[in-house]
């Protein structure tokens, strides 16, 4: 799976996920479609939000609105919300997998419960790194 | 006044650990990602909207063999690709899905359109097809998304096991994400 997420200088963020599914999916499996909610959320008063992982779990606890809600009815901060639910919910019922994640006030995160994460950002002094190991 | 901009993408997530994938394979990686998020990056530093970003970074990325999703995306158990797409747009939560298309060149910009131009918030299957068409996007053949690695992970697990297919392992090789 491979996801965006991006804040513009108007204050507007957007996110973008894509999937092919597991490898030998069968019945119109849709279970790691990045739905609405699930896999992919943006919303200027919370956050966008893409995810990559087991998909029916993160269907099950409705990862990325989980995110934006946290923060957007408990007032936490984006890290705080992306740990207690790539951490938390999601880990709790045997889910791997991340998310990427940018607030409105330019605050980035790429968290995983893996060994790993194909992954690059953008830092706060506009250079681009990219990673694949949890240790990168 | 204006906002700081943020710009971040990634690929899949699952069993990578330092010395599986060889020093070249690392690189070709790295080098992927950086294009991809650069195509982001371009138009964030232009003042472009994050709409735009988002969808041009996972243009990129659909592009590159290594991840799921696009060209490389993994076999289904009939050995074809069924592609699945979103994108959402923070201003107004517009959004735009598909899921289980065949034939969209770049899934991420058919959700777009379903975004941008239908009543819908998600399209499925031959749907998919059939609005794309109707937009006047040129279809291709399934086996575009074909890849000699992922063919012989596919014939690796329909030979071994196939009662795996509904259950993602941790297996190397086993994509998922």
């Amino acid at each position: 799976t491979v996801g965006a997420v991006a804040l513009d200088i108007h204050g507007h963020v957007a996110a973008a996920t894509s999937t092919g599914g597991i490898t030998n999916k069968r019945y119109g499996r849709i279970g790691d479609t990045p739905l609405i909610g699930a896999g992919t959320w943006a919303d200027d008063r919370s956050a966008a939000i893409s995810a990559t992982g087991h998909g029916e779990y993160f269907i099950r606890t409705a990862v990325a609105h989980d995110i934006a809600a946290r923060m957007q009815y408990g007032g936490v901060d984006l890290t705080t919300a992306c740990n207690a639910v790539v951490h938390g919910e999601l880990k709790e019922i045997g889910g791997d997998g991340g998310v990427i994640a940018i607030a409105p006030n330019g605050d980035t995160c790429l968290i995983f419960n893996t060994p790993g994460m194909y992954r690059a950002w953008r830092d706060e002094k506009g250079t681009l790194h990219t990673a694949i190991y949890a240790d990168d | 006044m204006s906002s700081p901009i943020a710009l971040a993408i990634h690929g899949g997530a699952g069993v990578l650990k330092p010395g599986r994938l060889s020093e070249e394979d690392e690189n070709d990686i790295h080098a992927w990602l950086h294009r991809a998020i650069s195509a982001g990056h371009r138009i964030l530093e232009a003042d472009g909207d994050s709409l735009d970003a988002v969808e041009a970074c996972v243009i990129q990325l659909e592009e590159c063999p290594w991840f799921n999703a696009g060209y490389g995306a993994v076999f289904t158990q009939d050995g074809t690709h069924e592609l699945d797409a979103a994108i959402m747009r923070g201003r107004d939560r517009n959004a735009g899905a598909i899921a289980g298309a065949r034939h969209a060149r770049q899934p991420i910009h058919a959700a777009r359109q379903v975004m941008e131009y239908s009543d819908h918030v998600m399209l499925g299957g031959s749907g998919v097809d059939a609005f794309l068409a109707s937009r006047g996007l040129q279809p291709v053949d399934n086996d575009f998304f074909d890849t000699p690695l992922r063919r012989q992970q596919w014939e690796e697990h329909r030979h071994s096991n196939g009662a795996m297919a509904l259950e993602p392992t941790h297996a190397e090789g086993h994509k998922f994400g």
